[in-house]
């Protein structure tokens, strides 16, 4: 199984579209696709129709060792994708689990623990992670061997990355020396403005490698479909958003074909 | 002084681009403002063209009771305008202090001694917060009497309005019974959408009376000052985002009046 955090600590710069959409994506090219909402926020979980309030066991209940990841692992009304639903108390965990020991690696030994019972077998997970690099976070690159870092087009932007880079050099070197940032993807892209394009080339100057073909525009559908609580496929299959979003998926995935 | 903290859980909302243009425009009509860094990202302290790597002591400081406000406060080339930056250890504070004894209150506590030893004046301070509700937000929200709370008109930002009302609540009853919800303010406003009419008319209906009159469109200008390490009103004083905070800060300051 594939594992890919998503993450940027910048705020609002399109992790949680992208986790939904481009697994969503997956799963319509025929992978097995489970996502992860580690954001207290919920917003992934609100995103594919789930209640953050519910009585069912969530990710809050496989941190603090009550559920397994089968027991939380929800089917979505699309086929092959399933989600793991984040709950209203997911913000306590990092100062609840702060004293616990190994406490960065909580959540990659649930997904080991589930697999060796024999699990629910998925090709590929995707953690939506929170504006933040903090125990969560650190949770995710702990578990996962890919991160996939959504990036907007502006000035704010080239500030995080360095961030960012340092704390998964940190993290390879002390706890996951399997960890790479396998894709920057552009989100949100404007390209009506010379900021955006700017951004771009001295994004492709330092990351060229790792940038991502696709280019994840600016479409109001994206942003509609949360609402009805729908991937971009169920909402407007046409639009621009679920072609962007296709076309990551097959790039992600001739990715590994290539390796 | 007046005290407020700028704070959205949910990232990306315009949360530093407020508290720098809504600080400098205060400033421009006759007000002596401190802006403070309170996010670990660093954002505001860029955008004021101020290095989070420098050694001078800044707010990570501050909070370790090293440093004063007024030996962190530093004089932009804005007059009357003043900022106190964050620094890149800022991220460590939330697991350093997390058994410190009223952890919370440690900015307020600040606050108080700087102004009783005479420090310099301010008639008000605008403090731009984590997109996160943890101990840099509630050390914030517990040194000051009113939040203001950048929005963005999509889908999002109506799920996270309750939790922040839950968690200002809360600081109400236990730390802070000053404390009240001042404004509310749509930023990025993209007047072409219907999803953003629909959200504004849902957040009218249920928080008419704190929304703010003004409202802040989206403006490439905004997007494009920080790179430059200007406010807007240096950048581009005849842009919509300038037209747009002037007019912000004027009914800011006049709700005060009529209060
Ligand atoms: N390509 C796009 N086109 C238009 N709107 C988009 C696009 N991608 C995301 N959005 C919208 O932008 C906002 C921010 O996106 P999203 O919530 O996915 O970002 P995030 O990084 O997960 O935010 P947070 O840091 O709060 O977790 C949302 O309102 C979303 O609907
Ligand atoms: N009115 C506007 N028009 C155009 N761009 C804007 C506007 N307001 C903010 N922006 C841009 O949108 C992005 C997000 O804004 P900003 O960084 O101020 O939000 P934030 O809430 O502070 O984010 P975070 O949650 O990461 O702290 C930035 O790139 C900023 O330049
Ligand atoms: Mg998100
Ligand atoms: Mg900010």
């Amino acid at each position: 199984m594939r594992r890919i955090a998503v993450t940027n600590q910048k705020g609002g710069v399109g992790k949680t579209t992208t986790t939904v959409n481009l697994g969503a994506a997956l799963a319509h090219l025929g992978q097995r696709v489970l996502v992860c909402d580690f954001d207290p926020q919920c917003n992934l979980t609100v995103h594919l129709d789930v209640d953050p309030a519910s009585e069912a066991p969530n990710l809050y209940d496989l941190l603090h060792g009550r559920a397994s990841l089968s027991e939380v692992a929800l089917a979505t009304e699309h086929e092959r994708l399933w989600v793991a639903p984040a709950g209203v108390d997911l913000a306590g965990v990092e100062l609840e689990l702060a004293n616990e020991v190994g406490r960065e690696t909580i959540l990659g030994r649930a997904l080991d623990a589930d697999a060796a019972q024999g699990g629910e077998s998925y090709d590929i997970l995707l953690v939506d992670c929170p504006p933040s690099l903090g125990l969560l976070s650190l949770n995710a690159l702990v578990a996962c061997e890919e991160v996939l870092v959504p990036i907007q087009a502006e000035f704010f932007a080239l500030q995080g990355l360095g961030k960012l880079l340092e704390v998964v050099g940190l993290v390879q070197q002390r706890l996951n020396p399997k960890l790479r940032i396998s894709c920057l993807v552009s989100c949100r892209y404007d390209p009506s403005t010379n900021l955006s394009r700017a951004v771009i080339a001295d994004v492709r100057e330092h990351f060229g490698e790792i940038l991502a073909e696709t280019v994840i525009r600016r479409n109001v559908k994206l942003a509609e479909a949360p609402s009805h609580g729908k991937t971009i496929f169920a909402y407007a299959p046409d639009s621009r958003g679920a072609q962007d979003y296709l076309s990551l998926a097959r790039e992600l995935l001739g990715a590994v074909a290539g390796a």
